[in-house]
């Protein structure tokens, strides 16, 4: 554990608190893409089934459970408590072009061909394409919430800052994790875009973010 | 350095 990796995980958590609070708070989920969140619920729900196997910390063990109770809470708000909000329309985003490929390359690329080494994998690459149909939902509407851009913002973060975790434990101790660090970097790189966005429009304005 | 994984992170 580095300063980069507990900045990324808590980043993460700050991200994933805000949407909850966000949508629990408006009773809305006006402008959130109820598939992207689904998606990640499957992200977590894929890598952190070895909780059942083994055990590695109670700050590993208690932040797998925080993430994936959030998720799912998540992904219950929006299709059933407050579905009355859901943009159902603009959120079309096809899941299933993410879904094959990211399969397809689980299966092909990973380090054990055993089930939870799969899934795991399948987990990592598919985490680097799930916010796809949030950005395609912005991208449609031309717009989003101040309080979506924060959520987005820390989500991408954590992974740049994953990233930068990565080049130090290169550095300090020779480790090296390929299939996590070449989706890593895709994963970032659907950020900076937005990144940029959010530092000349948010920040520096006021209000929505709404694009040219 | 070989690649490898690490299962603590998240």
């Amino acid at each position: 554990m580095n300063i980069f990796r507990l900045a990324g995980d808590v980043s993460h958590l700050v991200a994933i608190i805000i949407l909850f609070l966000k949508i629990w708070k408006s009773k809305s989920c006006a402008g959130i893409s109820g598939k992207s969140q689904v998606l990640f619920a499957l992200v977590f729900t894929s890598r952190y089934l070895d909780l059942f196997t083994v055990f590695i910390s109670a700050y590993n063990t208690i932040m797998k459970l925080v993430f994936l109770v959030l998720s799912y809470a998540t992904v219950y708000l929006i299709y059933m408590r407050f579905r009355g909000s859901y943009d159902s329309e603009n959120d079309s985003f096809r899941v299933e072009f993410l879904l094959v490929p990211v399969t397809g390359l689980a299966f092909l690329e990973n380090y054990a061909f055993t089930p939870l080494e799969i899934l795991w994998t399948f987990s990592i690459f598919l985490e680097a394409v799930a916010i796809m149909p949030q950005l395609f939902m912005i991208t449609k509407t031309g717009e989003a919430e101040s309080i979506t851009t924060h959520y987005l913002f820390f989500l991408g973060l954590y992974r740049a800052l994953y990233l930068a975790n990565w080049v130090w434990r290169y550095h300090t101790e020779g480790f090296f994790d390929q299939i996590a660090v070449v989706s890593g970097v895709v994963q970032t790189i659907f950020y900076c875009d937005f990144f940029y966005l959010y530092v000349t429009r948010v920040l520096r304005g006021s209000g929505k973010m709404s694009l040219p | 350095v070989d690649s490898q994984k690490d299962k603590d992170e998240l």
